[in-house]
């Protein structure tokens, strides 16, 4: 099964 | 200060509308170019990016950097006053704990006018990094719609596959399967009915339904809706309203085997 990734891990904080 | 009239109110309502049940607590940025928004659902899984340009407001006047901490379940229960084709007028002092709104009826016979307690919300901002998109779907917002509704019935994620022969919005659920394959059209006398596929490189990506049904309340805003997917990044789902507007939503993927 496919797990849902956190936007967290693509977009950084500014 | 800010002051930001709106011709019709139905743009916030709706805005606000499409949003408020993905994020709670947001601050309304306010500056000379418009009033920004981004949050980020609780689960980090959702991103909201909403822009509504000075050039959407007549007049528009903020002359300084202003956050409007707003919680969205009382904004909403104070748009539920304005009528759809009420005049709009926000407006706040430069530190403000309280957003002015006030309705007018289009022939100025009723004012109506609220002032909303603001929060003072710590929001960390996301870099969003410019992405050249694989492929770029642009579809009428009804048919995305009904597509996302139809497969939630089935399953709890879609692929969606862009491809040279089209686009395949693909489930697999306990009760079987399904999938729907949009390829590109072209209606000359009604361009909101095209479906129009811009590809560099195949991409297939799994994404949660429930997220993408919650996007689809933002239809009202605009008659299509464009897709950006590039493999392993986040999916853009952006509806562009006039005046350079526009409400743009980010979904993680589902990645593995």
């Amino acid at each position: 099964t496919k797990k849902q990734q956190s936007l967290t891990s693509f977009f950084t904080p500014k | 200060m800010l002051e930001a009239r709106l011709e019709q109110a139905q743009l916030l309502k709706k805005v606000v509308d499409a949003i408020k049940d993905l994020v709670q607590d947001c601050n309304f940025d306010c500056n000379d170019s418009g009033i920004a928004l981004q949050a980020m659902d609780n689960s980090h899984v959702a991103l909201v990016s909403m822009m509504l340009k000075a050039e959407s407001f007549n007049p528009f006047r903020c002359d300084r950097n202003i956050a409007i901490g707003l919680n969205l379940v009382s904004l909403t229960k104070v748009l539920r006053a304005a009528q759809n084709e009420d005049i709009l007028t926000l407006k706040a002092e430069d530190a403000p704990d309280s957003l002015n709104l006030t309705f007018e009826s289009s022939d100025k016979d009723r004012i109506s006018e609220y002032d909303l307690k603001l929060m003072d919300i710590d929001q960390e901002h996301l870099g969003i990094p410019d992405t050249d998109y694989s492929a770029t779907i642009s579809m009428p917002s009804a048919e995305f719609k009904r597509i996302c509704t139809d497969l939630m019935a089935m399953s709890e994620s879609v692929t969606i596959e862009a491809g040279k022969d089209g686009i395949k919005f693909a489930c697999n659920g306990d009760i079987g399967n399904g999938s729907i394959t949009l390829r590109t059209v072209q209606d000359v006398e009604n361009k909101e009915n095209n479906i129009e596929i811009a590809l560099t490189e195949p991409v297939s990506l799994t994404f949660s339904l429930k997220y993408l049904v919650n996007f689809c309340k933002a239809q009202n805003l605009s008659k299509t809706v464009k897709l950006h997917i590039s493999n392993e990044v986040p999916l853009l789902v952006e509806y562009a309203m006039e005046g350079g507007s526009y409400l743009r939503f980010y979904l993680a993927p589902k990645i593995g085997d």
